[in-house]
């Protein structure tokens, strides 16, 4: 593993979202992973729609909650494809699936894969460097006060009720941390980014994983 | 209604406040350690800022195992 990696390096992570006061998390964490990892193909790098997930994805609750698995399973199964952003912009509310013709552009899937990786950070920061920014869930509570630093502590694995995108890790300094892409705006955080500790599943970062496949 | 709501965010806020002392506090001199403080929700009590913002429902994964897996040879 190289010391430091963050797919940002590379120009494939889109800017930071805010999903305002809609709990759409879930969906932005997903279209994040599609629209990096389609890059990594060597597409060019562009917002795709979150709100098509949060109208179409009949699995989940839309602005009222949802699973990154879930709205995985849903775009693998129905092939949907995600359209840009532009397109089918962001509303912060939930509203009717908008349908497009076969002819419309957009991006569908090939699959994904999900995992628990706890106590297997290792193996997760590789599947990172293989497959792209992954969707993490975390528990977030404490992240309402936070302003900068490496999260360490205040938070719990196995009580997940947020979702994010792992873009990268670093581990060039004492204390090792992953680098999160969270969806509260730029404002927020280090512009709009969280890190948090490597090696010790803190938050339950390493709970459920999942790569996408484009 | 707007000076009962005012009433609340002020209440929010001292909370936060609290909150913020408690949290940086703990472990104040590890390397690097994350610091709290004042953002755009230090006016929600944490259960609203719960109900809005933490709506991510938890989903069970089966374990990584390396076991079964085939290494990819190496090819150019």
């Amino acid at each position: 593993l190289p010391l430091r990696f963050d797919w940002r390096d590379k120009h494939v992570v889109t800017s930071v979202r805010n999903q305002q006061t809609c709990g759409g998390c879930w969906a932005f964490s997903v279209v994040g992973a599609v629209e990096s990892v389609r890059a990594i193909r060597g597409a060019p790098l562009e917002d795709l729609s979150a709100q098509q997930v949060i109208d179409c994805s009949y699995s989940n609750f839309g602005c009222s909650g949802g699973s990154p698995l879930s709205a995985l399973i849903w775009l693998n199964k129905t092939q949907e494809k995600l359209v840009r952003d532009s397109e089918y912009p962001f509303t912060a509310q939930n509203g009717l699936c908008r349908y497009f013709s076969r002819a419309q552009p957009g991006v569908s899937i090939q699959g994904y894969v999900a995992y628990d990786f706890s106590d297997q950070e290792n193996v997760m920061a590789r599947a990172l460097l293989l497959s792209g920014p992954l969707v993490v869930t975390v528990d977030a509570v404490s992240w309402q006060d936070y302003l900068g630093g490496i999260i360490q502590h205040h938070c719990s694995s196995g009580k997940a009720n947020h979702a994010v995108l792992v873009t990268g890790f670093d581990r060039t300094g004492r204390t090792p941390y992953w680098i999160v892409r969270n969806s509260w705006g730029s404002s927020w955080g280090v512009g709009g980014y969280v890190y948090v500790r490597m090696g010790s599943n803190v938050c339950g970062i390493a709970d459920s994983v999942s790569a996408v496949l484009v | 209604p707007s000076t009962r709501s005012a009433k609340r965010r002020t209440a929010a806020f001292r909370e936060s406040l609290k909150r913020h002392r408690y949290l940086n506090s703990v472990f104040p001199h590890e390397n690097a350690t994350a610091f709290y403080g004042i953002n755009q929700f230090s006016y929600l009590f944490p259960e609203e800022f719960k109900a809005i913002y933490l709506r991510s429902e938890p989903s069970r994964c089966p374990r990584y195992s390396s076991e079964g897996q085939t290494p990819v040879p190496n090819i150019s």
